[in-house]
Order: C-alpha cells, then sequence, then structure tokens
C-alpha cells in the first residue's frame, strides 16, 4: 500500500 | 480480482462496445465527444506503458490492449472515416484545461518521482475528468441520443464499481491507493448528476433532455 502500491488494476 | 472489480471492467468494456456499435451502426459520431475520446486514448496510452514492463496476468495484458486498440479505433472513426458527422461546433471544450493541471499534479503529488510513476499518476488525474468535455457537449446541445445515454452510464458506473472494490480491497487486503481511490471519488461524483437524470428519465422510456 502506499508507495508502490501494486498496480494490478486498469 | 473480485466481484466489484470484474464487474466495474466489464461495465468500461461494455461502455467501449456500445459507443464503437453505435457509431459504426449509425455510420455518424453525432453527439459524442472527439475531446473526451483523444483523452481517453491518452488516458489508456500513458497508463498502459507498463504492459512492456510489468505482467500481472493474461487478463490484465489482454484488457490493456483492448481499451489501447478500441479507444484508437474510436478516435481513427470520429476524426477520420465518419468525420463529416462529427459535432465539432458544440465539441468546444479546451482540454488544455485538464491536460496542464493535471500534468502539474501528477508532478506535484504521486507516489514515486520516476517517469512511469508520473504518467501512471497523470493517467490517473486525466481519466477523472476526460469525460468533462463530453458532458459539456450533452449541456450544449441540451440532450443526448438513448444510445449515448446507455455508453455514458456504462462508463460512469465502472468507476463506481471500483470504489466498492476499493472498500472490499482496504478491509480484505489491506490494500489501498490514496492517489486511485481520490480520483476515483472525483470521477464518480462528476457523473452523479447523469445518472440522476438516467434514472429518472432515460429507464422510464423518455430522451435524456436537460431543462431549457
Amino acid at each position: 500500500p502506499g508507495v508502490n502500491a501494486k498496480k494490478d488494476e486498469l | 480480482m473480485n466481484i466489484f472489480r470484474f464487474a466495474g471492467d466489464l461495465s468500461h468494456v461494455f461502455a467501449i462496445i456500445i459507443l464503437l456499435l453505435k457509431i459504426w451502426k449509425t455510420r455518424s459520431c453525432a453527439g459524442i465527444s472527439g475531446k473526451s475520446q483523444i483523452l481517453f486514448a491518452v488516458v489508456y496510452l500513458t497508463r498502459y506503458l507498463d504492459l512492456f514492463t510489468t505482467y500481472v496476468s493474461l487478463y490484465n495484458s489482454v484488457m490493456k490492449v483492448l481499451f489501447l486498440a478500441t479507444s484508437g479505433a474510436t478516435v481513427y472513426l470520429m476524426y477520420v472515416k465518419f468525420k463529416a458527422t462529427y459535432d465539432h461546433n458544440h465539441d468546444s471544450f479546451r482540454i488544455e484545461f485538464l491536460l496542464v493541471p493535471c500534468a502539474l499534479l501528477a508532478l506535484v503529488i504521486n507516489h514515486e518521482f520516476t517517469v512511469m510513476e508520473v504518467l501512471w499518476t497523470f493517467s490517473i488525474y486525466l481519466e477523472s475528468v476526460a469525460i468533462l468535455p463530453q458532458l459539456f457537449l450533452v449541456s450544449r446541445t441540451g440532450e443526448a441520443e438513448s444510445i449515448t445515454s446507455h455508453y455514458l452510464f456504462a462508463l460512469g458506473s465502472y468507476r463506481a464499481l471500483y470504489l466498492l472494490n476499493w472498500v472490499y480491497r482496504y478491509m480484505v487486503e489491506s490494500h489501498y491507493d490514496l492517489i486511485a481511490i481520490f480520483a476515483g471519488v472525483v470521477q464518480t461524483v462528476l457523473y452523479c448528476d447523469f445518472f440522476y437524470l438516467y434514472i429518472t428519465k432515460v429507464l422510464k422510456g423518455k430522451k435524456l433532455q436537460l431543462p431549457a
């Protein structure tokens, strides 16, 4: 969460 | 992947298909804002650069390619193939008023000051306001065809469903992304007025017409 959040969404 | 996220994605794909079919079947893009469609193309181009750097899943990659291809196709249909039907006199929203503030905000408020991250942030901010030229066009003409209303409803529902997805992910996975959540709330709020008209008029078989 926060910094470097996983960008697994579109 | 939870049900809200998946329903949101389906709604998003559905919106794009409705729009492409409307333009293709009627051979016309009347009532559609080319400015909004260009902004959406910019949104996908700047967000899905990670297609080449990060692999998440086949589903994610396929959807990203789909969004890039369909937004490119929509812009092509509007500005090349059916250019004559494009309502550019009413589509007069100045997109630099959206592009510049979103770019500046992305440079200042982001998770990490790297090219990819700033572009991702820019695309999130831009997406939240990219529909404004379309809503402006509807307000200028005072009405929207039913099919255009269905498109807007599906497109607005997509981010509203993502909001539920983020609530779910926060509770279940302790995952949250404040930039996405903030922009998603803004994006959904912009559709509220339209949602109200859609439910009270279009669903009752009436045309979406704004009060004079």
